[in-house]
């Protein structure tokens, strides 16, 4: 699994 | 961070200080659809959950708060300032935006990536972006001819996920693993929505007439 991933997008 | 992605923040930005510069300078919010403006203000409220949670960067919070910032100011704007409320044609602006929220709500409970309450209430916010405008683009072909602020201000806002839309196709070449099949379509959506305006925007632009939309 991918590492969790941030949201870093806006 | 890539070029892209700071062009769509930049467009997106200058979008929404458009319009708040607009309704703070002529005290006027004729044209302007308050229901999108509401659906925007639901848009980053769902979206910025993590703010306090999880930081990225210095960025990343600030534009957060800035867009949380200028989208509530604009509805108050529009609610409550006591000049710029009569400007308001609600008449007008009659999209029942509820009904874009109830079925992006129940989108989000079948289609996410993880179910928790935070991914749920992201991907929402997600789907009721890309209808957000809706009721803008309604309430414009209502009025028919729009003042240029307003139109670039539209123009801005559908141009910043074009930027976002390259910014993903750079990502999936650049980042392995990097795959977000809800936002890439849920944007491409979005975009296409704003597709006839841009037609008739940029039709305006080359005829240098004032911007008419069809009836």
């Amino acid at each position: 699994r991918p590492s969790q991933i941030k949201k870093d997008e806006l | 961070m890539n070029i892209f992605r700071l062009a769509g923040d930049m467009t997106h930005l200058a979008s929404v200080l458009v319009l708040l510069l607009k309704i703070h300078t002529i005290k006027s919010c004729a044209g302007v659809s308050l229901k999108t403006q509401e659906l925007y203000a639901i848009v980053f409220a769902t979206r910025y959950l993590d703010i306090l949670t999880s930081f990225v960067s210095i960025y990343n919070t600030l534009m957060k708060l800035i867009f949380l910032g200028s989208s509530f100011s604009i509805v108050w704007y529009m609610k409550y300032h006591k000049t710029v409320r009569r400007t308001y044609d609600r008449d007008q602006d009659t999209f029942r935006h509820w009904f874009l929220m109830l079925p992006c709500l129940l989108l989000a409970l079948l289609i996410h990536e993880k179910f928790t309450f935070f991914e749920v209430l992201w991907t929402f916010s997600l789907y009721l972006e890309a209808v957000a405008i809706l009721p803008q683009l309604v309430l414009l072909q209502r009025t028919r001819n729009i003042d240029n602020l307003t139109g670039q201000y539209i123009f801005l806002l559908g141009g910043y996920r074009g930027f976002y839309i390259l910014n993903w196709i750079y990502r999936y070449f650049t980042e392995p693993h990097y795959v977000h099949w809800i936002t890439w379509i849920a944007g491409l959506v979005q975009t296409l929505l704003y597709a006839d305006f841009f037609y008739y925007y940029f039709l305006s632009w080359k005829n240098n007439k004032k911007l008419q939309l069809p009836a």
